[in-house]
């Protein structure tokens, strides 16, 4: 499996739609301080199915929702889908191609979808468990968090290894 | 499960004897398993910089905890690689000489995970394939540009 | 007490108001007293970098919370100036041009105020008048160079 | 009042005697990871009569005292002095050159010593009160500790400052 483009529209500060397409080796993302980099790391783990607002720097869903900026009217939706790219069916669909979209609108509503379809989140997170969902994403300053753990806690951790 | 949890613990403790002694320079990690090998067992860290005397976590410096985390990190990945994983700003209190043995082992560990790394060390960048900045609008609203590299 | 508790923060909060706009180039940094003038009223913290809306502290970037904690301490330095003040790493979220911008004031600062600041962002080094190295031997001991400045 | 000289033996991983001279203006400090600049820190908030080892990275009195290292015997004292100079008396005592000395031996006995004199813990924190002690050491990581405080636990820093 490989990542091989990440599309955002609305998501915190990306108002208007981007698109990132990644190599096979390392990708590095750099810019200004609050240009919109972490903002990058949380719409990857917002994708993958993360439900805790709190871990992506909101207080509740529309916190990922582009509030507005000087001379910009706020947006009514925020939506992330990440393609993926898999050799055989690792991944438990019958596609070469396999594209995971998130919506959510300020009314609360949420939409997932894998390759267009609407779907349910649980079908997400059955896709996405066999990405190693612990270590996917390290959050700024999070790197030594795992240090600061009881050590029964860090079991967590190795069982996704498993 | 108890069985596959325990050989999971020593892969990643093999893995990590030789992750942190590269990233150190020398020096010796381990991974212990505490309170037996039942369901409430728990994992213990141990982190000896080179020139250092065996001590416990709380003492470490700043970097050295942050080296010591992506060891072991780097660590589970060369046992279970992941498909992809995000490092954000993980480089951030690394000195010169640890941010290239940080980079050299991103690049190793390369070849089985991609990685997206944020980041503003340069020694960082130089070992990206790609590489995207990121700038913010007079409006609020983050735009991207694909950067040649250095 | 009441009294010279809230004269305090209205001249941290005009002080704040210039290192703020100071440290990032523009926007605005207000100190608000809440919950009333009494002896359980808090104070509120409100930070806008230019180019953006008013936003709740917890939506900043990281950088922008290290840059809006060092406006703050800044602005109760220029008001109440203590003999010295140690700074550890403060810089180590910054960018480039914050870095610059936060040794600039720095400098300004020290007429007042002498700072230790241990660091690794050469900017900030560049600023300093005396430098001292920390080295480690393989004895597991520390040991302090004096170095001329670059 | 300025900060003239730190002397510091057997605190933390300054097993021998070392002396920092400071300048008027900025003193920067540098050096690799892990080689004792944040120990140099920590010395200057511990002879100012710091209490909670917590905040020095400590679980108890004896983690400060030089614990050994390769081909080197730990030490049975940490012993820290801070050297400052003052115009006038503002810091209430008679002499242009006032030097704190804090010792702690392995047994936890503590001495607090005032130009060479023995005095108790009160004497020290009444000599550096004046020296606006809640924002005269920022610990690493810690800078931003402040924006996640309540509004109401922010009053400290404000009446330290009155
Ligand atoms: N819902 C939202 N709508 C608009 N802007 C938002 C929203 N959520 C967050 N932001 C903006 O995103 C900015 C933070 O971006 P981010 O944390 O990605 O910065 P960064 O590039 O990682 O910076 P640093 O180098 O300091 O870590 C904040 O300044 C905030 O204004
Ligand atoms: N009581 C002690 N005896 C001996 N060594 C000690 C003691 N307490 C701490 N140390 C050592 O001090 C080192 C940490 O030093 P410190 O935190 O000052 O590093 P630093 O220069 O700030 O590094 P960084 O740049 O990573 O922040 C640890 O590696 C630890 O071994
Ligand atoms: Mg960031
Ligand atoms: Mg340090």
């Amino acid at each position: 499996v490989r990542l091989k483009r990440l599309y955002l529209h609305g998501f915190k500060s990306f108002a208007t739609p981007v698109e990132l397409c990644f190599d096979r080796g390392i990708t590095a993302v750099v810019g200004p301080n609050g240009s919109g980099k972490s903002n990058i790391a949380d719409a990857i783990r917002w994708a993958l199915g993360e439900q805790s607002y709190g871990s992506l720097r909101g207080r509740q869903a529309s916190d990922v929702i582009f509030a507005g900026g000087p001379g910009r009217a706020p947006l009514g939706m925020a939506e992330v889908s990440l393609t993926l790219e898999q050799e055989g069916e690792s991944l438990g669909l019958p596609f070469t191609e396999i594209t995971v979209t998130r919506r959510v609108f300020r009314d609360g509503e949420s939409h997932y979808l894998i390759n267009g379809k609407r779907v349910r989140l649980r079908d997400v997170l059955q896709l996405t468990a066999s990405l190693g969902p612990d270590y996917t994403v390290i959050g700024q300053g999070l790197v030594d968090a795992v240090l600061s753990q009881r050590p029964a806690d860090r079991r967590g951790l190795f069982e996704h290894a498993a | 499960m108890q069985a596959s949890f325990s050989r999971t613990v020593h892969a990643v403790d093999q893995a990590f004897r030789r992750t942190f002694s590269e990233l150190f320079g020398g020096g010796r990690g381990r991974l212990l398993g505490s309170n037996g090998a039942g369901p409430e067992g728990g994992i213990e860290i141990v982190a000896q910089p080179p020139g250092k005397r065996l001590q416990s976590l709380h003492l470490l410096s700043g970097g050295e905890r942050a080296l010591t985390a992506v060891a072991l990190l780097f660590a589970i990945l060369s046992v279970r690689p992941a498909p992809f994983c995000v490092l954000d700003e993980v480089d951030a209190a690394l000195d010169d000489a640890n941010v290239v043995r940080f980079r050299d082992m991103l690049h190793a560990l390369s070849e089985r995970t991609q990685f997206v790394v944020i980041t503003h060390n340069r020694a960082t960048i130089e070992g990206a394939a790609v590489l995207y900045g990121i700038t913010m609008g007079e409006d609020g609203v983050s735009r991207v540009l694909s950067l040649s590299l250095p």
